[in-house]
C-alpha cells in the first residue's frame, strides 16, 4: 500500500509514525508547491499525517488535507 | 487494511485499540481541522475509534463520523 | 476482514465474541452517537454482535441495526 | 468468509455447527428484533444454521430465512 | 468454498458427502421450511446433496432444488 | 473449483473420474429429478462426467446435458 | 484451469496428453450425444485435445471442434 | 496459462519449444481442420507456435493464424 | 507473464534477452507471415525484443512493431 | 508497485528516499523533457520525491507534480 | 511487472538501472522505428529510463516519451 501526495502549497508536511507499541514521529518531509511524494506503509511507518494543503491519492479514492 | 481520516473540525481522535486477550486505547492522535491521519491495521492496533467530526475513507466505501 | 460500525444513537455496544470452542462476550465498546468504530476478525474475535441503533459497512455492503 | 445477520423478529438463533467427522451443534446465539451478528467460518464451525426470521449477507448476495 | 441453502418446504435434506477415495454419506441436516443453513467445503465434505424443494446460492448463482 | 448439478430427470449420474496415471470411475452419484449435487475437483478426482438430462454451473458458465 | 466439454454428435473424444518431456496420449473418454466431460489439468495432463463435434467452454471462452 | 487453438484447415502444427537456456522444438501436434487443442505452459513448454490456418484463444483475447 | 506474435510479413525475428548482470541474446525465433508465436518470460528471458512487422498482445494490450 | 515519470520540462528530478529508520535521498535521477522514467518501490527506496513539472502515474491514478 | 516499449524514431534507448543500493545504468537497449522491447523489472533492473520517441504501455495506461 502507498500514497500519492501533492502539496497544493508551501510547507506542506509529511509525516511518519512508527510502527508497533509507542506511536511517534520518526520523520517529517517538507513540501513546497508542486512538489510530490509517494510514500508507502513500511516497518517503520504504520501511520502517516498530513499537515497543510495537499491532495492524496489512495487506493481507496482522493481526499484533501487542508 | 488502511483508512483515511480527515478531521472536519478541530480536536478529532483517532484512537487505536490493542490486539490481543485484553482490548483497550494505546494511541490517541488528536487531529486539526483539515488535517489527514492514513492508518493502518497492525500487529498492536485490532480496532480504531474515531471520535469528533471527520470523514474515514476505506475500501468498504465512505463514512462520516459526527 | 473488519468492519466500519457507526452509531445512529448513544449506548451501542460493538461485542467481540471469543474464537475456538467456547463462545462468550470478551469485550464490549460503548459507542456514543456519532462515533465510529472499525474492527477486525482477530486470533481473539470470530463474531461480533451489535446492539442498538447503528449502520453496518462490510465488504458485503450496508446493514442497519437497531 | 464471514456472513452478516440481521434478527427481524426477537428468538432468532444462530447456531454453529462443528468442523470435523461430526457435525453437531457447538453454540447458539440468540438474537433480539435488530440486533446484528457478524460471524466467522473457523477452525470450529463449517457449517451455521439460521431459525427464525432474519436477513444472511454473504459474499454470494442476500437471503431472508422465515 | 461456501454455499447457502434456504428451506422452501419441510424435511428438506442438507447431505455432507466424504472427500477421500469412498465417496459415502456422513451427514444429513434437515430443514424446516424458511430455515437457512450455510455450509462450506471442508477436509470432510467435498460433496454435497440436497433433496427437497430449497434455493442454493454459490459463487457461481442460484439454483432451485425441487 | 466446484461445479453444481442440477438433475432435470431421474437417472442422472454424476460420475468422478480418478486423478493419476489411470483414469477410471470411482464413484457415480444417481440423481432424481430435481436433486442438486455440488462437487468439487479434489485428491482422488480430476474429471467429471455427466450422463442424463441436468443443468451444470461452474465458474464458466452454464451448460445443460442430456 | 479446468473445461467444460459437451458432445454434440455420439463418438466424441476427449484425449489426455502426458505432461513431462514426452507428449503422448494417456487416455481418450469417449462421449455419447450431449454427454458432458469437466477435466482439469493435472501432474499428469498438460494438454487436451477433443475430437469429434462439441462445444468447449474455459476461462478465456467459448469454442466449438468439428 | 493455457491456450485455446482450433484448426480451421488440416495439417495445423501446434509446436512447443523447450524451457531453459537452449531453444528447440521438442514436440509437434497436428490438428485436422476442426480439431481443438488446448494446452498449458510447463515445465518444459515456454514458448508455443503455430503454424497453418488456427484461432488461438488465451486470456488476453483472441488471434487467428494463417 | 507472457505474449502472443503474430507476423504480418515473413522474416519477423522474436528475440529472447538475457536475465542476469548482463543483457545478451540467447534466441532469435524467425516467423514467416501469419505464423503465431507464444511466448513466456522465464528464468533465462527477462526482455524480447520483436522485428519486423507483428502485431503484439499482453495482458497491457495490443502492439503493432513495424 | 511501480510509477511512470514522464518529464515536462528540463531538470525535472526523481528522488529515492531510504527505507529503514532513517529518510535521506539515497539518489537523484534527473530527467529532461519528454525522458521518461518508471521505477519500483524496492528494499532500498520506500519513497519517492518528485521535484519540476512531470507527469506520474500509477496505480491509483495520474498527478502532474509541478 | 512489465512494460512495452515502440520506438517511434531511431536511436531510441531503452536503459536498465541497477537495483540495490547504488543506482547506475547496466544496459541500453538501442531500437530503430518500429521495434518493440518488452521489458520486465527484475533481481537487476528497478528502474527503466527511455530516451527518444516512444510509446510505452503499462499495466497503469500509455504514456509517450519524446
Ligand atoms: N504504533 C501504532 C501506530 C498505529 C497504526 N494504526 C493506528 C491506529 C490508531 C492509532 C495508532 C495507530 C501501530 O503500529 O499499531
Ligand atoms: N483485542 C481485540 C480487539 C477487537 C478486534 N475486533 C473486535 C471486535 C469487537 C470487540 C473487540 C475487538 C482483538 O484483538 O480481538
Ligand atoms: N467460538 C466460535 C464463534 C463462532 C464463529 N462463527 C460462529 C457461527 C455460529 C456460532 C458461533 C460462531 C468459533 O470460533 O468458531
Ligand atoms: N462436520 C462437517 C460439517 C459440514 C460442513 N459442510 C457440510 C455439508 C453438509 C453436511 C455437513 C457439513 C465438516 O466439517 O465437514
Ligand atoms: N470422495 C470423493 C467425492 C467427490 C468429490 N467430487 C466428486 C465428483 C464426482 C463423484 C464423487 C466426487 C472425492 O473426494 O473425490
Ligand atoms: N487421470 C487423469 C484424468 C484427467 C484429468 N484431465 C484429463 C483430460 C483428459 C483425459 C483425462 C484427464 C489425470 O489426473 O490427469
Ligand atoms: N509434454 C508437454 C505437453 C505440452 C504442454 N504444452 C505444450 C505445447 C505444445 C506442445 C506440447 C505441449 C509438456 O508437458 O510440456
Ligand atoms: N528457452 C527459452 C524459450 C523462450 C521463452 N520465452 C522466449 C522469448 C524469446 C525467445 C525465446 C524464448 C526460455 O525458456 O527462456
Ligand atoms: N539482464 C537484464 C535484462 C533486462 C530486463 N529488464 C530490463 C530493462 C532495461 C534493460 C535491460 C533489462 C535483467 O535481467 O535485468
Ligand atoms: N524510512 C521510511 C521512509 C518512509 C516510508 N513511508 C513514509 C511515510 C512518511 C515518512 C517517511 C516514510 C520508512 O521506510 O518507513
Ligand atoms: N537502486 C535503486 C533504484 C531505484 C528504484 N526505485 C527508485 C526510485 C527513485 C530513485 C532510485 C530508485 C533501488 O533499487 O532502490
Amino acid at each position: 500500500d502507498f500514497m500519492i501526495i501533492k502539496a497544493l502549497e508551501n510547507g506542506v508536511q509529511v509525516i511518519g509514525l512508527t510502527r508497533g507499541q509507542a506511536t511517534k514521529f520518526h520523520h517529517a518531509e517538507k513540501l513546497d508547491q508542486g512538489e510530490v511524494l509517494v510514500v508507502q506503509f513500511t516497518d517503520h511507518t504504520s501511520a502517516v499525517k498530513i499537515k497543510g494543503k495537499a491532495t492524496i491519492q489512495t487506493s481507496h479514492g482522493q481526499t484533501e488535507s487542508e
